[in-house]
């Protein structure tokens, strides 16, 4: 089953997962699409986590007004370098609260078949909402061989579900590759506190024999930015892992 | 509207509500929990966070059988001096995630009409989902004078989502008591680490016109626990506002 035709054979398409919120999934998302910027590529975001659609925040992006073609497909909103749809933009979230099923298809394919996304893109992340549910399923009818980057925090109540999120995952037949385990710890002068606890990320990797990819810090926002962070970490996950 | 015969008029029932997943609410709970068993009071929880059902992690409960009468109503859990329903003894929470309208409200009717509480019930904490969604509208079918608890982080991203929720709690007419800022800051060697940034829980107080109830820090658990932390600011909370 082929891709949609508005997202070319040589995309890169990953989504980003997680077992519940909270655990900085779509703070990670914007960074690894500031990461793979800096280094060069092309980079598109789908705000997928239709309930709690945080990228716009994220990206400081408030009363956007989504332009589109005569046939009705919509422009991604440009943002720093970066390509990103959001249901934000499309309607109130408020209404899409009760929505399920057939709505949030419809959704998607406004993303991923009537959005005019750049044709040179080399990467189109995916953030997905928390969980396994009806539109990690629906995804991969979209984009089959989408790859998934789970987060985690250090914390057991993390990754407990991210565990299962996981397997929920590997049970759609979508390849998780890799997990990343995000607010690692906190340094100050020289010192690292382990917050949320340890190990978290090493434990959903082991359980679902997908490959640890990274610990990420607590760390300060670079200025100008409240959730972009130094790039040290994420780039270094990139080269190891996806570039 | 009267409640359910299984929660006595005298019984306080208190809703956790929160914007977004991660803000700590769960974990508050628990420790509201812990702080009014140490007044004194007793206390029940129900977990209704159906798809990320953690009280029972936070409480250290697997594989927990529940008990029932000959009638088919179940008892809760006791921990802790706590008692406890939650989906996760009901059930594999995996097969919750596809449920919708119908089926959540058949397990709203078993933690609210069919488990034995103590009759000597101080308290009954809700642990809701996060957002405003069919729980949080159910919940005031069974307790029409529910009262909610809203949690936020100091970040925008969380309060931005915060306020949303708190104003569909007072569409459906469910009173929110006031806003708990969870996660204000770090404290080390006396210097006050504003990790999640500042101001969250002050904005949502203002916009939606409820008190501002208080901040809890990024605190270490008490030993024996992983999420139960000194229960100075909790007790603190009680104090002002719900004692
Ligand atoms: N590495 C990090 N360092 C500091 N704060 C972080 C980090 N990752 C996430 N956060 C903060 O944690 C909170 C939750 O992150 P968010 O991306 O909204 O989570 P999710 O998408 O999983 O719900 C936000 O306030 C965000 O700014
Ligand atoms: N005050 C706090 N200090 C330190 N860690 C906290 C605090 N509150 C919550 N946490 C941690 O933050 C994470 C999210 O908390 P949780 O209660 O699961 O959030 P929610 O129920 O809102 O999804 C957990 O790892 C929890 O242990």
């Amino acid at each position: 089953q082929a891709r949609p035709d508005a997202i070319k054979k040589q995309v890169k398409v990953l989504g980003i997962a997680s077992g519940k919120g909270g655990v900085g999934k779509s703070t990670v998302t914007a960074n690894l699409a500031f990461a793979l910027t800096s280094l060069g590529k092309k980079v598109g975001i789908v705000d997928a986590d239709i309930y709690g659609a945080n990228l716009p925040k994220i990206f400081d992006l408030d009363d956007v007004e989504l332009d589109g073609d005569d046939s009705g497909k919509i422009y991604p909103i440009k943002k720093d370098g970066i390509e990103l749809v959001s249901t934000a933009f499309l309607m109130d979230p408020n209404k899409a609260l009760m929505w399920r099923g057939p709505m949030l298809g419809k959704l998607l394919k406004v993303f991923f078949e009537e959005t005019i996304w750049n044709p040179d893109l080399d990467y189109l992340l995916i953030d997905l909402p928390p969980g396994t549910g009806d539109v990690m399923m629906d995804v991969k009818n979209f984009v089959p061989d989408v790859k998934l980057l789970l987060i985690t925090t250090p914390h057991p109540s993390a990754s407990h579900i991210a565990i299962k999120a996981g397997f929920g995952a590997l049970e759609l037949k979508e390849e998780v590759i890799g997990v990343i385990e995000n607010m690692s710890y906190f340094e100050v002068d020289g010192v690292r506190h382990p917050i949320f606890g340890q190990g978290g990320g090493k434990t959903v990797a082991e359980k679902l024999g997908v490959p640890f990819i990274g610990q990420i810090p607590i760390a300060r926002p670079v200025s100008g930015h409240h959730s972009i962070y130094s790039q040290t970490e994420y780039i270094g996950i990139l080269y190891i892992n996806l570039a």
